[in-house]
């Protein structure tokens, strides 16, 4: 989902 | 991963390590400004405390303690190590005016009001500005050594490839964060002066001089 996609970045 | 997220976490990385090598190497922080070295520590501490509740893969992981266990060195090397040559008569940016603002906006402005998802945002917001203690540190002293705006431009570009990294992920996989991305406008327009300065002075072979 979102969240996981943005923590997914440095 | 695209090729532009990749290129970005490179530039970010070989930033880090151009630092850590200028100063190890020169035996000397002079030029490079603690309080953005505080705020960039800060940022990854906040931000990667999601390493003890997302894991996304090893590559991830990796990273931020990278990011995390050299935010630190470089502090220890600034700080203690190398204290003397720490050029804090020039090293004089408020940085409370500017973790203030970011908490604040943190608070007001994220994705859901949690203690962790505040303290993303925060890492967020904080990340735009925490250059800029080190771009006054520049602007005091009128000049910059080689080295030091080689890993202002590889800092700066790292988030310039961001922002191409979005544009690909909004068009290919639908996904945009607005706070991100807005975050990373800021952040790679205060470079813009910069980059003008690296382009038409450091490429050509000559000293980063500000114009007088």
């Amino acid at each position: 989902d979102e969240k996981e996609m943005r923590h997914d970045e440095l | 991963m695209n090729i532009f997220r990749l290129t970005g976490d490179l530039s970010h990385l070989l930033a880090i390590l151009i630092l850590l090598w200028k100063i190890w190497k020169t035996r000397s922080c002079s030029g490079i400004s603690g309080r953005s070295q505080i705020l960039f520590a800060t940022v990854y501490t906040a931000r990667y405390l999601d390493l003890f509740t997302n894991f996304v893969s090893v590559y991830n992981s990796v990273m931020k303690i990278i990011f995390i266990a050299a935010a630190f060195a470089t502090l220890y090397l600034i700080y203690v190590k190398f204290k003397a040559t720490y050029d804090r008569n020039h090293d004089t940016f408020r940085i409370e005016f500017l973790l203030a603002p970011c908490a604040l906006l943190a608070l007001i402005l994220n994705h859901e009001f949690t203690i962790l998802e505040v303290l993303w945002t925060f890492s967020i917001y904080l990340e735009s500005v925490a250059i800029l203690p080190q771009l006054f540190l520049v602007s005091k002293t009128g000049e910059a050594e080689t080295i030091t705006s080689h890993y202002l431009f590889a800092l700066g570009s790292y988030r310039a490839l961001y922002l191409l990294n979005w544009i690909y992920r909004y068009y290919f996989e639908g996904f945009f964060d607005l706070i991100a991305i807005v975050a990373g406008i800021v952040q790679t327009v205060l470079y813009c002066d910069f980059f003008y300065l690296y382009i038409t002075r450091v490429i050509k072979g000559r000293a980063l001089k500000l114009p007088a």
